[in-house]
């Protein structure tokens, strides 16, 4: 299986079972069942269940392929492979795309970037007045909405970030490069046994 | 000049930051 989901991704298959140990860790936090509930997906990026983060909960609705109120370990490697430095830009655009478009609406509308501004200074110590707020989105949309409709489509959204790549930069995990050298714990779970670990 | 609202997410958000996946101890 674990041949099969390395398939289609930049992991390697023991990255994949390193992901499985990561995986089987974080889907048995809160609910012993081996799949990601969205509880637990807080609990691993913050150490706090209650905190509230609009971008996560976008994320975990992303990762949740299926739709189905968890993630499943198929989903949980697909969904990190697009944020693997090696993974095509056009992957992490259109991942992007997905995550910036709230209400999933095919477009990326005013005033979502309205919210996900108010959003991320919600959060931040940054005091910016809401006239500065007004003035970001509406140079955003100067750039982005090339068509000018007022809406950012995936046409206009993958133009604009081929000029200005840094928008993706949080689409790239670089930790993921080698995952099982970073955490070299995995290694240990792996194929190699204690002993052959003890023997190096 | 150049700063985009696209920008400021990306660079502040840390709902972003997956690495917190990473360190689950």
């Amino acid at each position: 299986d674990f041949v099969n989901i390395a398939s289609g991704t930049p992991f390697t298959v023991s990255e994949v079972e390193a992901l499985h140990d990561l995986f089987r860790k974080i889907s048995n936090t809160v609910v012993k069942d081996n799949l990601i509930h969205k509880e637990e997906f807080h609990v691993a990026l913050f150490r706090n269940k209650k905190k509230q983060n609009l971008f996560v909960d976008r994320l975990f609705d992303l990762f949740d392929q299926k739709g189905n109120g968890v993630i499943e370990f198929g989903e949980f490697v697909r969904s990190l492979s697009v944020f693997h430095p090696g993974a095509p830009e056009e992957q992490k655009a259109a991942f992007a795309f997905k995550l910036y478009d709230l209400r999933q609406t095919g477009f990326i509308e005013r005033n979502e970037l309205k919210e996900m501004v108010c959003a991320l200074l919600d959060e931040s110590e940054l005091d910016i007045t809401s006239d500065a707020v007004e003035m970001i989105v509406d140079r955003t949309f100067d750039q982005a909405d090339t068509k000018g409709d007022g809406r950012i489509d995936q046409e206009e959204w993958t133009a604009f970030a081929k000029d200005n790549p840094y928008v993706l930069r949080n689409m790239t995990l670089p930790y993921l490069k080698d995952i099982t050298m970073v955490f070299p714990s995995f290694v240990v779970h792996s194929e190699i046994s204690e002993a052959d670990m003890a023997a190096k | 000049r150049s700063c985009n609202a696209f920008q400021l997410i990306s660079s502040m958000s840390s709902g972003f930051d997956l690495s917190g996946l990473f360190e689950s101890e």
